[in-house]
């Protein structure tokens, strides 16, 4: 695991944090449903809670869906390529790259989706969630911090990395007793074929 | 372009998505420190993008020569995503590249943020090709 410079975190008077959606992009709830399942597997490790609200513009973590540029200088560049980015803490900004082909259902469980031009959204919402959080990219592949995700690949569960690189910044959660797998060791590297 | 299951996907936006720019690195493969490549500027557009090439070092001007900063930025590539580091654009490397990502950079003000957490120390074995890991938790 790593953290950005600075090693940036949520203050702790701000740890019961607050997300909403970009009214702009009309949301339906089942895509709502996601990031709230994503939010869910960072709380069950750590003291932190999220919770849904409607004021976009007051909330700590702000979420929404842009093609092109979008007002922040990093502009998005089409399906396939850059999916996603988010800002350190406590800043809260969670873009996705609204060209991509993005899927909600949750197909596929923890391994490949079908299609391999299709983006499982879960997973990069808990790594981009990883980021608002304040964790930086890890160099442990199958982590859920590694930086690219195989096309038509599903990855949602956190690994001893994640876990541990999270609780470094904010401690356990004290009601969590539950253990983590190792990332899945591969001899192979990804070539990005699926 | 939201999809219950990727069956749901109309089969025309397959296509589109199927033609990644990014694919076009692939036909580097094989380019090395000291040599010109048409488009090459391209990939060092994307090495900064992550970080890998600082602002500094580039300042904008943007060529088709395959000069130390790109060979130092695929050498930090290659570092932080485990390969082999040779400083040359490999088909491992390029393969690497292609593949989709968070639009995050890897590496801060020359820095590569992958190694702040666990602290990596890598001594290179000069002239093996071998390289020793030791972790300092």
């Amino acid at each position: 695991y790593s953290f950005f410079p600075g090693e940036p975190r949520w203050p702790r008077n701000r740890r019961d944090l607050t997300y909403a959606f970009d009214p702009r992009n009309s949301l339906t709830e089942e895509v709502k449903s996601v990031f709230s399942r994503a939010f869910a597997r960072w709380a069950e490790v750590t003291p932190l809670t999220f919770t849904r609200v409607e004021r976009f513009s007051t909330s700590d973590i702000s979420i929404g869906f842009y093609s092109g540029e979008h007002g922040d200088g990093e502009p998005f560049d089409g399906p396939m390529r850059t999916l996603a980015h988010a800002f350190s803490p406590p800043t809260g900004h969670f873009h996705l790259d609204g060209e991509e082909n993005w899927v909600v259902s949750g197909e596929g469980g923890d391994g490949f989706i079908s299609v391999a031009e299709a983006v499982d959204l879960e997973s990069v919402a808990v790594h981009e969630i990883g980021h608002l959080l304040g964790l930086g990219h890890s160099l442990v592949e199958g982590s859920i911090m590694y930086p690219t995700i195989r096309t038509g690949r599903r990855k949602v569960d956190l690994t001893t990395d994640d876990v541990e690189g999270v609780q470094y910044l904010y401690g356990g959660n004290p009601n969590f007793n539950g253990s983590r797998s190792p990332p899945p060791s591969t001899q192979q590297r990804d070539t990005g074929d699926s | 372009s939201f999809y219950p299951n990727s069956s749901a996907i109309p089969p025309e936006l397959l296509r589109n998505a199927t033609g990644n720019p990014w694919n076009t690195f692939l036909n580097f493969t094989g380019c090395h420190a000291g040599k010109k490549y048409d488009g090459l500027y391209k990939l060092k557009q994307y090495f900064k993008h992550f970080g890998y090439i600082p602002e500094t070092d580039l300042s904008g001007n943007f060529t088709d020569d395959f000069d130390d900063i790109l060979k130092n930025a695929v050498e930090m590539y290659q570092r932080n995503f485990q390969l082999n580091v040779t400083g040359v654009l490999d088909e491992l490397t390029l393969k690497h590249v292609v593949i989709p990502r968070c639009g995050n950079p890897d590496v801060v003000n020359g820095t590569s943020t992958m190694h702040s957490g666990r602290r990596t120390f890598e001594v290179s074995l000069a002239g093996r090709g071998q390289h020793f890991h030791t972790v300092k938790h």
